[in-house]
């Protein structure tokens, strides 16, 4: 699962 | 970042300055869906909220605010100062319809139980349905201003383009959002009919 909580697309 | 995403992002802001010109210029905002313009608003205050708790960079934090201020902007032009001007007759679309299952689904489906996930969960499912009452709206008016269709082409592309992208970072750097990739394929095959129509004869004017 990938790395949650940050979202960095707009 | 990666060509795809940027070119979604460039094609995105695209769409909003069309839109803002087109409304400016002809000081109307016939053949515009007001409630798709809310849907927006929405989207994006609720989705960048992140906007005060992390920072991912400069470009990102100024896109947001764009986006932010240019949907504000929008809404400002088409309920108050050209609001003579909105078409109420045409934009019937219950948006009540689109704001309550998506509000239902992202409690029930995302990645963290957490108000500001669980906002931008929301964010993306809304997003996903939020151009309908517009396309709704061109359906019933069965025409759309020239400008208003190259404002559509450019505010569909940029979800197809971060399809692109989302491939891309799959095979280039093993990420991957399920959740942003299925609400973003539902976003881009909403329109399809209209690229259809836009491509085979550009559907002003009909």
């Amino acid at each position: 699962d990938p790395d949650q909580g940050l979202h960095d697309e707009l | 970042m990666n060509v795809f995403r940027l070119l979604g992002d460039i094609s995105h802001l695209l769409a909003i300055i069309i839109l803002l010109l087109k409304i400016w210029k002809t000081r109307s905002c016939a053949g515009i869906s007001g409630r798709s313009q809310v849907l927006f608003a929405v989207v994006y205050t609720a989705r960048y909220l992140d906007l005060f708790t992390s920072y991912i960079s400069a470009y990102n934090s100024i896109m947001k605010l764009v986006f932010l201020a240019a949907s504000y902007g929008t809404i400002y032009l088409m309920f108050i100062k050209f609001k003579a001007s909105y078409d109420h007759n045409h934009d019937t679309f219950r948006i009540e319809f689109l704001i309550l299952p998506c509000v239902l689904l992202s409690l029930l489906i995302n990645h963290e139980f957490s108000p500001l996930e669980i906002l931008w969960t929301f964010s993306i499912y809304l997003e996903s349905v939020a151009i309908l009452p517009q396309l709704f709206m061109v359906s019933k008016t069965g025409e759309a201003e020239s400008i208003t269709s190259h404002y559509l082409f450019a505010l569909g592309s940029y979800r197809a383009l971060y399809i692109l992208n989302w491939i891309y970072r799959y095979y280039a750097e093993s990420h991957y959002d399920v959740i942003a990739i299925v609400a973003g394929i539902v976003q881009t095959v909403l329109y399809c009919d209209f690229f259809y129509l836009y491509i085979t004869k550009g559907i002003y004017g009909q």
